[in-house]
C-alpha cells in the first residue's frame, strides 16, 4: 500500500521500527 | 440564576443544545482553581465518580450526594510549593496524582487513602526539573526532566495502593519534551512533542526511541493531546497556541496531521479553527475521543467536533468572570469548566 504524498505505508508499522531502531 | 448566566451559545443554526448545565461546585475555602478532573472512588464497597478540585494549596475530593449535589469527602493541605496541575491516572481506584512547582513542575505526588489505617495520605512519587507528565494505561506514569544538560524520560508504575514501583527509562531525544500521549491501537506505543515542534515515537516496553518526525514550521509549539494509528499511518491530534491566523484556515486551535512513521512524512487531515468572528486565541484546552474544549484568551469556552473540523458550542465568559480551565469528566462525566474564582461548573455535552 502507498500514497504519493506519504509514502509507502506498513500496517506494522510499530514493529518494523522497533527492529530496526538501536537497543 | 448559574443556568442563566452559563447558557452555552450555539453555531450554524444548530438547533439542539448539545451543552447543557448540571450542577456547580464552590469552595468556600478556597478562591483559585488550579485544576479539576474526576477520579473514580470506593469507600464503603461503594465505587464512585467523584470531582477534584486543585486549589495552590491544596486539593479537594468532591462525591455526588444527590442529583446535581456534591460534598467535599476530605482535604489534602499540601505544603508551600503550589498546585500545578492534576494528572488524570486511567483505570484508578483512590489515586490522586498531582504536580507541584514554581513555573514548573517539580515534584510529583500522589493522594490517596489507606485502608490498612482508614486514613488519607500522600507520598513523594518525583522530584526534579520535570517538564511534562502524563498518566499512562496500567497505573504508570510518564515524565521527561532535565538536569543541565541531560535529559531523563522516565516511566514510573504504582501498585493498587499507591507505591512506586522501579522506574523504566525511555531513550530521550535531544530536544526537551513537552507533553505525551498514548498511542491508541498499538500497544506500548508513545509519542511525544518537542521544543523544535518535532513529534517523537518511543516503545515503551524496550524504551526505543523510533523515529522523529518535524510538525513543520508554520505551527510552532505544538502540543499533542491524542494520538491512534489506522491503516498503518500515525493521527497525532496537536494544538496550536501560537499558530498565526491565515485566510485557508482562520485561527486553528487544533489539527489533526497524519504521519507515515515509515517515513516520517505527514499531511493536515482537519483543522479546528476559532468560531468566526470570535476574537481572540486558544489558551489551554483538552482532548477526549474526537472532542475538543479550549479556554480561549476571551475567557470563553469553545468545544470542537474533531471528525468535522467545526465548533459545535460556545460557553461564554458571564459576568462571573472569564472561564480558567477546561476538561472532559471520565466515563461521560462531561465537561468540567472552572472559573477564576475557584468555582466548578459541570455540563452535558451530547
Amino acid at each position: 500500500c502507498s500514497d504519493s504524498d506519504l509514502g509507502p505505508i506498513s500496517l506494522n508499522w510499530f514493529e518494523e521500527l522497533s527492529s530496526e531502531a538501536p537497543p | 440564576n448559574e443556568a442563566e448566566q452559563s447558557t452555552p451559545v450555539l453555531f450554524d443554526g444548530l438547533t439542539e443544545e448539545n451543552l447543557q448545565f448540571v450542577s456547580k461546585l464552590k469552595d468556600s475555602s478556597s478562591s483559585c482553581a488550579v485544576d479539576v478532573s474526576t477520579v473514580w472512588w470506593e469507600a464503603a464497597g461503594c465505587r464512585e465518580l467523584c470531582v477534584v478540585t486543585a486549589c495552590e494549596n491544596s486539593v479537594s475530593l468532591w462525591k455526588p450526594l444527590a442529583p446535581d449535589h456534591w460534598g467535599k469527602v476530605y482535604t489534602w493541605q499540601l505544603g508551600e510549593i503550589p498546585v500545578i496541575q492534576i494528572i488524570p491516572l486511567l483505570d484508578t481506584c483512590n489515586l490522586i496524582c498531582i504536580a507541584l512547582g514554581n513555573l514548573e513542575i517539580g515534584e510529583i505526588r500522589l493522594l490517596l487513602h489507606s485502608s490498612e489505617n482508614d486514613s488519607f495520605k500522600q507520598s513523594l512519587v518525583k522530584t526534579g526539573n520535570i517538564k511534562a507528565v502524563l498518566g499512562l494505561k496500567d497505573r504508570r506514569l510518564v515524565s521527561s526532566s532535565r538536569s543541565m544538560q541531560e535529559q531523563e524520560v522516565e516511566v514510573v508504575s504504582f501498585s493498587e495502593t499507591g507505591r512506586s514501583k522501579h522506574g523504566q527509562t525511555l531513550m530521550p531525544p535531544e530536544e526537551t519534551v513537552l507533553a505525551f500521549a498514548e498511542v491508541e491501537g498499538v500497544k506500548d506505543a508513545l509519542v511525544g512533542t518537542t521544543a523544535v515542534n518535532s513529534i517523537v515515537v518511543w516503545n515503551l516496553r524496550t524504551g526505543q526511541l523510533l523515529k522523529k518526525m518535524h510538525v513543520g514550521y508554520s505551527y510552532p509549539a505544538s502540543i499533542c493531546h491524542r494520538a491512534y494509528s489506522d491503516s498503518g499511518l500515525l493521527f497525532v491530534v496537536l494544538s496550536h497556541p501560537h499558530a498565526k491566523e491565515s485566510e485557508s484556515c482562520g485561527n486553528p486551535a487544533f489539527r489533526v496531521i497524519a504521519f507515515n512513521p515509515k517515513t516520517a512524512r505527514s499531511t493536515g487531515v482537519i483543522f479546528s479553527s476559532l468560531p468566526p468572528g470570535h476574537a481572540g486565541r486558544y489558551v489551554e484546552g483538552e482532548v477526549k475521543d474526537a472532542l475538543a474544549a479550549a479556554v480561549l484568551s476571551s475567557g470563553a469556552i469553545a468545544v470542537w467536533d474533531l471528525l468535522l473540523g467545526r465548533c459545535t458550542a460556545l460557553l461564554p465568559p458571564g459576568p462571573a468572570g472569564g472561564w480558567a480551565l477546561v476538561r472532559w469528566g471520565a466515563a461521560g462525566a462531561g465537561l468540567l469548566a472552572g472559573r477564576g474564582d475557584g468555582s466548578v461548573c459541570l455540563y452535558r455535552y451530547a
